[in-house]
């Protein structure tokens, strides 16, 4: 693991006295290697380390007697700070109903994310509906609602002909008239290049306004975690991010390159296939399983 | 005057970047790079065309230039099995490839072998009609060995030519769910000699080196025989199968360029190696 390999780093350094910063490059290098390795985007790894190196040429590292330690010390650290900090909650509206939409690439756990978090939020005292506005996946409307009546949780749907702005204005109604505090939006998996589907997302933001847009994100993507978030951030301004199937063995570098182009927080992340798998997301633990 | 050419640094990190934001991972990356430094060293100088068309020789060599063609039964229904973690797109890939094999005039039966996620069934149901393909399927929380051999006996009695099982998605990191698997392709070989005849990895093209896990875990429990490489009509370019070629020897059967019926190609290493470096 890292550790070990700066250890050995420095170990061979040792015998020379002060350490330069050529030293330190040396040691950098692994760290460079191990965020690669963990599916941190090349770009935002480079900057990382730049930010890193900046901290470690000026501190304590070069007198270090464990300079090992101290470089994960500071990676640790700024990895944490980097993706914490900020209010990793959702945003509820001064007036009900909340309408927080899910969206993302294709299988990355909208529709079962979307169920947990209607879950979590009655457990915290809401009283929350979904509405199924994936209108083109075999068999979607059916699982949201499999779901729904697993939770005895209202489905809104209009049926899969209908369009996907209707059923998210019809649960807005619909929650208005039945005093549902909270409407969580599932919808279709799309390609963040497929103009027209990106088009059917604004349309639906125009119409029904969300007051939370939270990008779903498999932890096991690799570099492409970028231009997904860009993109869906630029089209749709994202409030947040759910990081899902944490329960593998991914080390989930999308998580950092992902807050580092967007600069929204991760909100929760999904830890199974079961409804109760949602937990908030917290950016020490993270840092760690991306160091490996 | 040595004879030793001009290594140019910059083009080979350059290159190096393209690489590993194709997913290559840093290993293979620099394993490629490696050679390439290697071939340019024994004296002829190379420019940016020559290092990627040596890239991309290097890349096919790796995939293997013409993938096998899928394995047939000696006699009974040849068995697809299809496995693979979370949403990667095995059920939709298994109504691609059934359709596929009814347009050229092959009889399919689909197992509904995920009986547990919510609608699964009713899923690949809609899958059966889109492509004229059988679904056997059972209750939910049925055994999913138990729909396998269900589709198996029931296509050998009635002489169809391909058994597709699609299985659940499961992260290999679960050994409880891994087991299940295996019992399910342990009923497959009981019920026909030599079944499953294919067991295709279904991988989305947008993971990271997470892929390699899967594909040593997979490979360990039920043996593969090959990857669906998925979701190729985003903007991810799917590197990660060339380490899993490289480190298990798997190749690449098919390639998913969208969600239609139709959107599934056989998988070519040139056009794939012309894609991750041009
Ligand atoms: N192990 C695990 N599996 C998950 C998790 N979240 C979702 N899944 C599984 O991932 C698969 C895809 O989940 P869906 O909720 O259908 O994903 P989706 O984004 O709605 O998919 P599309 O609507 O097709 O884009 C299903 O098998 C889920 O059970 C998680 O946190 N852990
Ligand atoms: N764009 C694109 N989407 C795809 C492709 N293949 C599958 N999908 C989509 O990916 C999502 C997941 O596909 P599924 O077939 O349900 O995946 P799965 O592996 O069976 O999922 P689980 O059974 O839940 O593990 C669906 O929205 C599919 O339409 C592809 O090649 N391109
Ligand atoms: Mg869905
Ligand atoms: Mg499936």
């Amino acid at each position: 693991n890292l550790s070990a390999k700066l250890q050995d780093v420095f170990k061979n350094l040792r015998n020379r006295g002060r350490l330069t910063e050529k030293d330190v490059d040396l040691a950098l290098k692994e760290v460079r290697m191990a965020l690669l390795e963990a599916d941190v985007n090349f770009k935002v790894t480079k900057d990382f380390v730049a930010s890193v190196k900046a901290r470690a040429i000026g501190s304590a590292v070069l007198e270090s007697l464990t300079p090992a330690q101290q470089v994960i010390k500071i990676v640790f650290e700024e990895l944490t700070a980097l993706m914490g900090g900020q209010s990793a909650k959702i945003a509820f509206a001064n007036k009900p109903p909340t309408l927080v939409m899910l969206v993302g690439l294709q299988g990355s756990g909208k529709t079962t994310t979307c169920a947990k978090l209607a879950s979590l939020l009655r457990k915290q005292g809401k009283r929350p509906m979904m509405a199924a506005a994936d209108v083109y996946r075999p068999a979607a409307i059916k699982q949201l609602q499999v779901l729904g009546s697993q939770l005895n949780i209202e489905v809104f749907t209009l049926g899969d002909k209908a369009d996907p702005a209707d059923i998210a204005a019809g649960a807005v109604e619909r929650a208005r008239s039945f005093g549902y505090d909270t409407v969580l939006l599932d919808t279709a998996g799309r390609l963040h290049i497929d103009e027209e589907m990106m088009v059917e997302l604004e349309r639906i933001r125009a119409r029904v306004s969300p007051h939370e847009v939270l990008l779903v994100v498999d932890a096991m993507t690799g570099q492409d975690a970028v231009n997904v978030a860009t993109t869906f951030n630029e089209r749709m301004g994202i409030d947040g991010v759910v990081l899902t199937k944490l329960d593998g063995d991914a080390r989930g570098g999308a998580a950092l390159s992902v807050r580092a182009v967007t600069g929204k927080p991760i909100k929760f992340v999904a830890t199974g296939e079961k409804l109760d798998a949602l937990e908030p997301f917290h950016p020490d633990r993270m840092s760690s399983r991306i160091l490996g | 005057f040595t004879g030793k050419a001009q290594v140019d640094e910059d083009m080979l990190e350059e290159l190096e970047a393209v690489l590993i934001q194709a997913d290559l991972g840093i290993k293979a990356t620099q394993s490629i790079i490696a050679t390439l430094r290697e071939q340019s060293e024994r004296g002829k100088p190379v420019d940016s065309s020559t290092a990627i068309s040596l890239i991309q020789e290097e890349i096919v060599r790796i995939l293997g230039e013409k993938p096998p063609t899928m394995a047939r039964a000696e006699s009974g229904p040849t068995v697809i099995m299809m496995v693979g973690v979370n949403g990667t797109g095995k059920t939709t890939s298994t109504g691609k490839i059934a359709s596929m094999l009814c347009a050229s005039g092959k009889s399919v039966v689909l197992a509904a072998a995920d009986t547990f996620r919510a609608a699964a069934i009713e899923q690949l149901e809609v899958w059966g009609r889109r492509s004229g393909a059988t679904v056997i399927k059972h209750q939910e929380s049925s055994d999913p060995a138990a729909v396998a051999f269900d589709a198996f006996e029931a296509g050998r009695a009635r002489g169809i030519d391909y058994v597709i099982v699609d299985t659940a998605g499961r992260l290999h990191t679960k050994s409880n769910l891994m087991e299940e698997l295996k019992k399910v392709k342990r009923v497959l070989g009981r019920a026909g000699t030599g079944a499953p005849h294919e067991t295709l990895l279904v991988v989305d093209a947008t993971t990271g080196q997470n892929a390699i896990a899967q594909a040593r875990v997979f490979n360990e429990a039920v043996g593969l025989t090959g990857v669906v490489l998925t979701k190729l009509d985003g903007t991810a370019r799917g590197g990660i199968v060339v380490a899993i070629c490289s480190e298990f020897g798997v190749p690449v059967r098919y390639v998913g360029v969208g969600e239609g019926v139709d959107d599934l190609r056989p998988f070519d290493p040139r056009e794939f190696a012309a894609s991750l470096v041009s």
